[in-house]
């Protein structure tokens, strides 16, 4: 599981 | 990107432009909460500064560039064209309240004590609280207009809409950012109260008034 530190949401 | 984003970004989108739209051809921002304004600006101001150092898709910087300008631009009829209409006497909530916590909170809780990392979890955090001073100048006078109300249905919508969107990407994509996740459900579920008189009253035609 990650929480990726680039944000593709908005 | 699935269904439940794009849906959301939609529904977010519409509130943004309704709520542009009630003040432009009303000439009047009776009713709107100046405060909840001025937060939804710093929530995307501190948000989307990856628009400098990332570039993830057109999509992506062409709706960050509308919520910002948007929002900048929601302040400037507020503030300056229909400044006369700004309903401030009911707009009473204070803003430190909820600036100077969430402020401390991302410092504490976030995935990387990064400048830009931080401000996003600040902005993450903000945007679920800053909906409040809107809710509180409801609750003061007791009733909202039938637009306003439409614009909160919209903007509620857009964050239940992405809890949908994480549970799909958590099944799908094996990603889960637990800080988006709880603040999104605090977010909704602040709505839930406005929810239930939104469907109760204006579905069947009448104004949002509050139970006495």
């Amino acid at each position: 599981l990650r929480a990726s530190l680039i944000k593709d949401e908005l | 990107m699935n269904v439940f984003r794009l849906t959301g970004d939609i529904a977010h989108l519409l509130a943004i432009i309704l709520l542009l739209m009630k003040i432009w051809k009303t000439r009047s921002c009776a009713g709107v909460s100046g405060k909840s304004q001025m937060m939804f600006a710093l929530v995307f101001t501190t948000r989307y500064l990856d628009l400098i150092t990332n570039f993830i898709s057109l999509y992506n910087t062409t709706m960050k560039m509308i919520f910002i300008a948007s929002s900048y631009g929601t302040l400037y009829l507020m503030f300056l064209k229909f400044r006369a209409t700004y309903d401030s006497n009911h707009d009473t909530f204070r803003m430190e309240f909820l600036v100077v916590p969430v402020a401390g909170l991302s410092f504490l809780v976030n995935h990387d004590f990064s400048p830009l990392e931080i401000l996003w979890t600040f902005s993450i955090y903000l945007e679920s609280v800053a909906i409040l001073p809107q809710l509180f100048m409801i609750s003061k006078t007791g009733e909202a207009e039938t637009i306003t109300s439409h614009y909160l249905f919209a903007l509620g919508s857009y964050r239940a809409l992405y809890i949908l969107n994480w549970v799909y990407r958590f099944y799908f994509e094996g990603f889960f950012d637990l800080i988006a996740v709880v603040a999104g459900c605090v977010q909704t579920v602040l709505y839930c109260d406005f929810f239930y008189l939104y469907i109760t009253k204006v579905w069947k035609g009448k104004k949002l008034t509050l139970p006495a």
